[in-house]
């Protein structure tokens, strides 16, 4: 299993609509996808129409819990859910001091690893215990920008992050890649946004870009990933695309 | 001085955006306006264009600097800023578990207080110790909300958490309302998000809403609150509106 972090520390860069998203277009093309929600908001668990959960993630991450005990089949094929809950509201605290607390999250996840081809996790906007704890847990880091300026001041930081957890915690995190998200083509600020990213990180941003499309921010009261939702959207033509430009960096079709 | 923290841990519900150009509307009015920004992602600070700030808001929460020595004139006429810092980075977790975290910025605004007439504090996507000191701090909370779905979802956390500070830190903690942010009137799902957020909170609702405006987005880049940066705009327009929305709420001109 390979295990991704979707992290950005600006709020509302489109982290758990790329985590939900992304999910269902790869499961779509046959990979068994397992979604981590270890933001307190739960937005993930929510999106999926997922209610009821107990402890979830906070069972496995404070009390011992299994994965393989927490996790949740949901609505969509080939796609399972670690759901959040609002017992994590508490856990950044609670866990700031807790000796390795960096690492629960890779060590619980490991005996879960056969199940799934890969692992999407969706972080709080925050560069806290969780969000560290995902990045010390994952292979890659895949990083949602929303294209706004205020967005890419965030950028620097959340790379120092990385760059500190590589060395201390997990030598092998490497970067999936920075991906454009809500461009809103009508405008000449989400244009010059998209080219400025393109220009700092020429390599690591995605050609694919997601555009700015209501029913994204629709398909969450409807409990489905927007490509059940609405197929034929902007926003699941976008996440297909993401998707297959993913599996071509990792060099698999 | 009256003191109103922005809070919403959703994040980019339009915290930043409300904080900087409500300010700046309100002192188009004559009120003198103390922005403090607590979020280590410093967008307030970088919004005003100010840079090289020292430690900024981190001396006054982590080492005994007062607000006075922090403290920085904006080049809008009526806004002074407490910038913050990258130091801010590591502050929750040092003042996790430090006696008295949560009231220190409340002991160290008490002594600039004479020479505003109101501080609007810009927080963080979280409900963690620099969020819940604002909240400590505040006579009022000040909400905006994104005219999503997933929005609404954070609003019962943030009203517990409101509530928890009410009952064991500041008494005296109102809610000055909640704004509705980036409504795209386009779109019928921004305005039926409009709508549920009336009918939840029929009282606390601004009637004034914030309509999505490419100009707020742009204005960052040139260091400039959207009154300054394009006065004719729908968000200087809206945030005008507001300004005048909450005076009247106060029941002042
Ligand atoms: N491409 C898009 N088009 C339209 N709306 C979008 C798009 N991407 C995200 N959104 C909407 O923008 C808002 C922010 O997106 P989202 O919640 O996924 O970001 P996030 O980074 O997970 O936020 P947080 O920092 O709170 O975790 C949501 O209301 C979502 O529905
Ligand atoms: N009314 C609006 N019209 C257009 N863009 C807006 C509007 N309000 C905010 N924005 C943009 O949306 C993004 C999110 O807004 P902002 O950064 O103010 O939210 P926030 O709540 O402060 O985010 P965070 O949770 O990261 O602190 C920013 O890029 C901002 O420029
Ligand atoms: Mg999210
Ligand atoms: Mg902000």
């Amino acid at each position: 299993m390979r295990t991704i972090a979707v992290a950005m520390q600006k709020g509302g860069s489109g982290k758990t609509t790329t985590a939900v998203n992304l999910a269902a277009a790869l499961a779509e093309r046959g990979r068994r996808v397992l979604v981590v929600d270890v933001d307190p908001q739960a937005n993930a668990t929510s999106w999926f129409g997922v209610r009821d959960v107990g402890k979830g993630i906070f069972d496995c991450l404070c009390e011992n819990g299994s994965i393989s005990d927490a996790l949740v089949r949901t609505a969509t094929a080939g796609v399972d859910l670690v759901p959040a809950s609002a017992w994590l509201v508490g856990a950044e605290k609670a866990l700031a001091h807790e000796v390795g607390a960096e690492t629960i999250l890779r060590r619980r996840l490991k005996p879960a690893a056969d199940g799934y081809d890969l692992a999407l996790v969706d972080t709080p906007p925050t560069l806290g215990v969780l969000t560290v704890g995902a990045l010390a847990a994952a292979d890659q880091v895949l990083v949602p920008v929303e294209a706004h300026v205020l967005a890419l001041n965030g950028l620097a930081q959340l790379l120092r992050t990385v760059e500190a957890v590589r060395d201390r915690l997990n030598e092998s995190l490497g970067l999936l890649g920075m991906v454009a998200c809500r461009v809103d083509a009508r405008t000449r600020h989400g244009i010059e946004v998209v080219e400025e990213l393109r220009k700092r990180f020429p390599e690591q941003t995605f050609r694919t870009v997601i555009r700015e499309n209501i029913r994204l921010a629709e398909a969450p009261s409807f409990g489905q990933p927007v490509t059940a939702y609405d197929g034929k959207s902007a926003g699941a033509e976008d996440y297909r695309a993401l998707a297959a430009e993913v599996l071509s960096r990792w060099g698999v079709g």
